[in-house]
């Protein structure tokens, strides 16, 4: 076993390579390359392209188990999707996307600027509120983003909206009193839909490196995510670190984006991510 | 933190005279898997490791610290060094208006940089700055600058209609002719693969030929980031490197890779959303937070 593992040192640690450069972290790296080493080992696999379809399809099993990367829409409208992450991941993006692809489904969205803080968020989002032709609450500067999303639920409510859409402000993890707002926010919406929020979604830039796992576990622990957006995987950064988060925290990644056009937005596919992750 | 990776392998140590090679090794893993885990680019982490051994095995070893110790420090002035400099400031133009452009990656934190680095050289210099709004694309982007140029009494042009290139060109004129002693163009977050793009601010600098030219680059940014750094730079040289977000819990490992092989220094830091979380690059600072 140690003569197959010394032999071929050069060959594995080429491997290990390529996956640390795609994001994924040493410790889910090491993970993987042990458990496809075992089974080449006892298989008598010596082929590197089929040791890389090994790789690949752990990292699928990773990716897939307990899968869900529905959305979850509730019997009751209007089904509310909260979506957060730290500064200029594409939150206010994302949720115009989804807006779109929801709207091309013939469903009523109501696009709700919880994001009172930052210079011209409102207007941001209002600029695709008119190119989709949708209803948008949004607030006076520096207000309650809590009376935000209160106001846009209960609009929602009396317009018949099948969907209500938050945006909220960026927010570093580690900021207490911004982590609080949120929590605050969870509680209106439950508050308003007598359940939780059907989707709160973290928004994760695909080129963010460890820090993305720190991101999960705090905003996990605050919120109870339901998923991930996975942003700019049209970049050159590979987005592994969504592997290393599936393992050890169970978050999946449901949607992602790959540009800045409406209909850049797919459903998660672990196959293709992982073959992308190869590529 | 390292320190806390060496602890353990501290007590194990017996001998407190020459590090011996196995014991060399033991370090040199907990310090790969310290440095991966902060971002640095694993081919960065390669080098550094090697500069580390010969170091180590080579150095005579102090009398007053363990041989572990001694590790920590060559790991600490190696990570110091390779940071590249303390940051030199502004450099302004010795005749007429200085032009500064920025560019980097869609969402590293490029138009609230260009107002932080405006507010920065105003208050610091008491120098005229303006903006240039170059950004087309990006819905409310004008706005996004002009609100927050509000607050600190600057001037945006911006002119509908028009094309990037011809907008910072006109912006730069009009500035030039008002008084302004700095113009700063706001751009566009582009990706580096991106032909169009690239040759967009590409353009840009050579219709208006700035002085200083800032990557603004995020600082929880992963492996990636030396080809981001190099991308950038092979298309449009830089000077310096502006890092965002650096009030985030990230290792920032980005800076150590990216003026490794880029070897374009880091100027400036921000550390936060409100105007003043902004200041020159410190390379200790920066060493110890990687180290964690
Ligand atoms: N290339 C590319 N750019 C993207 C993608 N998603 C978002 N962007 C860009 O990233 C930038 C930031 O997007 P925003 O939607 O404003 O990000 P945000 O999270 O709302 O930012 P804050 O509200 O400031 O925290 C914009 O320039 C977007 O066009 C993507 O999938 N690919
Ligand atoms: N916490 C924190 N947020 C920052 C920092 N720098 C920028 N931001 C935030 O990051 C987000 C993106 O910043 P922008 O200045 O819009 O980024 P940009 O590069 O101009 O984005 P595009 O024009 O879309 O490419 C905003 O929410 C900023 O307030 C920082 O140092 N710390
Ligand atoms: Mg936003
Ligand atoms: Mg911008």
């Amino acid at each position: 076993w140690n003569k197959f593992k010394n032999d071929n040192r050069l060959f594995w640690d080429e491997l290990e390579e390529q996956m640390i450069a795609g994001d994924i972290s040493i410790d889910t790296t090491a993970m993987i390359l042990d458990e496809v080493k075992k089974n080449a080992y006892s298989e008598n696999i010596n082929d590197p392209e089929r040791i890389e379809t090994l790789i690949k399809s752990e990292i699928i099993k990773i990716l897939e188990i307990n899968k869900n990367t529905e959305l979850n829409i509730p019997h009751e409208p209007p089904a509310v999707f909260l979506i957060v992450g730290v500064n200029g991941t594409g939150k206010t993006s994302s949720v115009a996307k989804l807006a779109s692809m929801f709207k091309k489904d013939g469903k009523k969205v109501l696009l709700s600027a919880a994001d009172t803080y930052r210079a011209a968020a409102v207007e941001q989002l209002q600029h695709y509120a008119e190119k989709l032709n949708l209803d948008i609450v949004y607030h006076q500067k520096f207000s309650d983003p809590g009376a935000v999303v209160y106001d846009s639920i209960e609009k929602a409510k009396a317009k018949g909206i099948d969907i209500v859409l938050i945006d909220t402000a960026g927010r570093m993890q580690t900021s207490h009193n911004l982590m609080e707002e949120l929590k605050k926010i969870k509680k209106v919406i439950s508050g308003r839909i007598n359940r939780d929020a059907d989707e709160i979604l973290l928004v994760i830039d695909s080129t963010t490196g460890q820090n993305a796992k720190k991101q999960v576990e705090l905003f996990n622990k605050s919120l109870n995510l339901t998923g991930i957006i996975l942003t700019k995987t049209d970049s050159t950064s590979k987005g592994g670190i969504v592997i290393t988060i599936k393992n050890d925290l169970k978050v999946p990644v449901k949607l992602i984006t790959s540009g800045e056009k409406l209909d850049d937005m797919s459903y998660f596919d672990a196959v293709k991510f992982t073959d992308l992750l190869f590529s | 933190t390292l320190t806390a990776r060496f602890e353990d392998l501290f007590y194990k140590i017996k001998n407190k005279g020459k590090l011996s090679p196995t014991d060399l090794d033991s370090a040199l893993r907990e310090i790969k898997l310290a440095l991966l885990e902060a971002d640095v680019n694993f081919k960065v982490v390669k080098e550094f490791l090697e500069n580390v051994k010969t170091k180590a095995t080579g150095e005579k070893i102090l009398e007053s610290i363990t041989p572990y110790q001694q590790v920590v420090k060559i790991v600490n002035e190696e990570i110091i060094k390779m940071l590249g400099p303390s940051s030199g400031g502004i450099s302004f133009s010795s005749s007429g208006p200085t032009i500064i452009m920025v560019m980097g990656l869609q969402g590293s934190g490029k138009t609230s940089s260009v107002i932080k680095l405006a507010n920065y050289i105003n208050s610091k210099f008491s120098r005229k700055v303006s903006i240039v709004a170059a950004d087309i694309y990006r819905p409310a982007a004008v706005q996004q600058l002009k609100d927050m140029a509000k607050n600190i009494n600057v001037d945006v042009f911006f002119q509908s209609g028009l094309d990037p290139v011809s907008i910072s060109s006109k912006g730069v004129e009009f500035f030039r002719k008002n008084g302004s002693d700095v113009i700063i163009i706001d751009t566009a977050g582009r990706l580096q693969i991106d032909r169009d793009m690239m040759d967009e601010i590409a353009n840009i600098r050579k219709k208006i030929n700035p002085h200083l030219i800032y990557l603004v680059l995020d600082a929880m940014t992963g492996q990636e980031a030396v080809n981001i750094a190099y991308g950038f730079n092979e298309k449009v040289e830089y000077d310096g490197i502006i890092m965002t977000k650096l009030d985030s819990d990230t290792r920032g490992g980005a800076a150590l890779s990216v003026y490794h092989v880029v070897k374009k220094p880091i100027e400036f830091i921000s550390t936060g959303e409100k105007i003043e979380d902004f200041d020159l690059f410190h390379p200790e600072r920066m060493a110890s937070r990687i180290l964690g």
